[in-house]
């Protein structure tokens, strides 16, 4: 496992901010960022994908109040793929009847879907090997939050209460630091504290790039933040051997 | 408002100050005085809320004004929460045999 990687500098890989505006559409936005990231990935040719069909063709008709990523999957396999952004553009509402997927040409598919372990090593590891993955997290802490690495007290941003999917785009560590507490103890005259730094996620969040750092948040890494582990999942695409590309996380 | 003096945080007038710079920044407009007033009673508990989590946070984030700070936390559960997702979602956090004897 490298010690950073950021698939945001690897251009073509991740696609722009998207924004839910009012609509409960995270599960299907994260899912759609998963497939358009290993599409690049594994065929070198980025397309944007259709939220709206998920929406309108989820298979349990919630749409937007709401839905499980793994049902996003069930619903491109069922599909047999995912219509373009451009010609099933998204509405900010589902219309969960009038499902269009047979109207319109599938410009990506999957093979399968999986789970990852319940363990941050290994989501570094398929993350850096394989691409980008959905995570579903607490997101308490995520209506305030401007800027910079969030590593919540005990007792905050309860992990079993996860309640929004985001996609995981990298990890890596800030540059060496003074703890908040050791800020305290040398403003009490304590002897200088030691400096630390800090590991952290990079995840990409679907509320307009207004928010946070430019639409992405960054969620420190090795303490299950926020419950980050409770459900890594990942689309599986596989390209035929001949077109497949060796590609790597930029650290 | 006597105690209120003493307590950190925003003064009545900074807070309107910081509200007004809000609604700018965000484009917000609220149908009346009534609709303004609760706008700014949740705009200021959310500016607390911001200044007691970045006081908790162990690690480096800044906590504040943000594009849902006229939000009460319930709306912002229901306009981009997944209630669907909220809590244990039925037969996906438990393993084989797990405790559960007898049961698949």
């Amino acid at each position: 496992v490298p010690s950073t990687c950021d698939w945001r500098k690897k251009p073509g890989i991740i696609s722009s901010v998207r924004n839910q505006v009012t609509c409960g559409c995270c599960w299907a936005m994260a899912a759609v960022g998963n497939i358009e990231a290993l599409w690049a990935i594994k065929y070198q040719k980025f397309v944007e994908l259709s939220v709206q069909e998920l929406l309108d063709c989820d298979r349990c008709a919630n749409g937007c109040a709401g839905g499980f990523v793994w049902d996003a999957f069930l619903t491109v396999l069922n599909n047999s793929g995912l219509a373009s952004e451009k010609d099933y553009p998204y509405q900010g509402k589902a219309e969960v009847h009038k499902c269009q997927a047979k109207r319109y040409k599938k410009v990506a598919w999957i093979q399968d879907f999986i789970m990852l372990p319940e363990n941050e090593q290994s989501i570094a590891r398929h993350l850096a090997t394989e691409g980008p993955i959905t995570v579903t997290i607490n997101k308490e802490l995520l209506q305030v939050y401007q800027n910079n690495v969030i590593q919540p007290a005990p007792g905050t941003c309860d992990p079993r209460q996860v309640d929004h999917v985001v996609l995981l785009v990298g990890f890596g560590k800030t540059k060496s630091v003074e703890s908040r507490q050791a800020e305290a103890d040398l403003s009490q005259s304590k002897p200088r504290p030691r400096r630390r730094s800090i590991p952290y996620w990079i995840l990409k969040n679907s509320w307009g790039a207004n928010w946070g750092e430019e639409g992405y948040f960054r969620l420190h890494r090795g303490s299950n933040a926020c419950g980050i582990t409770k459900y890594p999942w990942t689309a599986l695409v596989d390209a035929p051997a001949k077109k497949r590309h060796a590609v790597s996380c930029p650290p | 408002q006597g105690i209120r003096g003493q307590e950190p945080g925003p003064r009545p007038l900074e807070l309107r100050e910081a509200f007004t710079l809000f609604q700018i920044q965000y484009n917000r407009t609220y149908s009346n005085p009534a609709e303004y007033a609760r706008r700014l009673e949740i705009f200021a508990r959310n500016l607390a809320r911001a200044q007691r989590l970045q006081e908790e946070d162990l690690g480096t984030a800044q906590f504040g004004v943000t594009p849902f700070s006229d939000l009460t936390e319930e709306e912002f559960d229901q306009l981009y929460g997944n209630r669907k997702a909220a809590g244990r979602a039925p037969n996906m956090d438990r393993k084989v045999g797990s405790g559960e004897r007898g049961k698949s």
